[in-house]
């Protein structure tokens, strides 16, 4: 473990306490894309599938349980307890070619073809295009709340945060996932837009709001 | 590559 993967993986942690604090607390889940959170549990549930019979560490044995069971808890939140019809209004993004898309690449560039590494590829594929449904809500209102930009920071920031991992791993390791490393830097890059704008305004203690 | 296929990360 390096301090990059740490802080990645802290900032993940970071980004779904903040979203449920955010929820809890304004007891509604305005602002915030279902779509985005049920991309995100259909990832963990296909990536995480090896936790049931390969063992790494604890760490990764209660990280990978967390993940799978707060993106569930989001899920219930989202649907049974805060559901507004306003906010499915605007979470229009069509998913199922992000679903779609990234079967097909999972199917070509998986590293071997078992059930479970072809789910994993695909994890990582749809992982790296997850956030589109929650970026294009807030271009389509414009503006978002301060703890949901603080939201998407953090889980932009934990894969951005894999990249130098990735890099110090390959030198001190030797090891290179050549799938994790292509689909990590997609998703960062899918970011960028968000995270200059983010730093214009909200580091600033200005509002979000796109020009 | 077939550390590749051991999957360590989140």
């Amino acid at each position: 473990m390096n301090v990059f993967r740490i802080a990645g993986d802290i900032s993940h942690l970071a980004s779904i306490f903040i979203l449920i604090h955010q929820i809890t607390i304004t007891k509604s889940v305005q602002g915030i894309s279902f779509k985005t959170q049920l991309l995100y549990s259909i990832v963990f549930i296909t990536r995480y599938l090896d936790v049931t019979f390969r063992w790494v560490s604890l760490y990764i044995f209660a990280m990978k349980l967390f993940f799978i069971a707060s993106s569930l808890y989001i899920i219930f939140l989202m649907r049974n307890r805060f559901r507004t019809s306003e906010v499915t209004k605007l979470d229009t993004f069509p998913i199922v070619y992000l679903l779609a898309g990234s079967g097909v690449l999972a199917l070509i560039f998986t590293y071997d073809y078992s059930i479970t590494e072809v789910l994993w590829a695909f994890s990582l594929f749809l992982e790296s295009v997850a956030i589109l449904p929650q970026l294009f809500m807030l271009q389509r209102t414009g503006q978002a709340k301060t703890l949901t930009t603080h939201y998407i920071f953090a889980l932009g920031l934990y894969r951005a945060l894999y990249i130098p991992n990735w890099f110090y791993r390959y030198f001190a390791e030797g090891r290179f996932d050549t799938l994790a490393v292509f689909t990590g830097i997609v998703q960062t890059l899918i970011y960028s837009d968000f995270f200059w704008v983010y730093y214009n305004r909200v580091m600033k203690g200005l509002n979000f709001e796109l020009p | 590559n077939a550390n590749q296929l051991f999957h360590d990360e989140l």
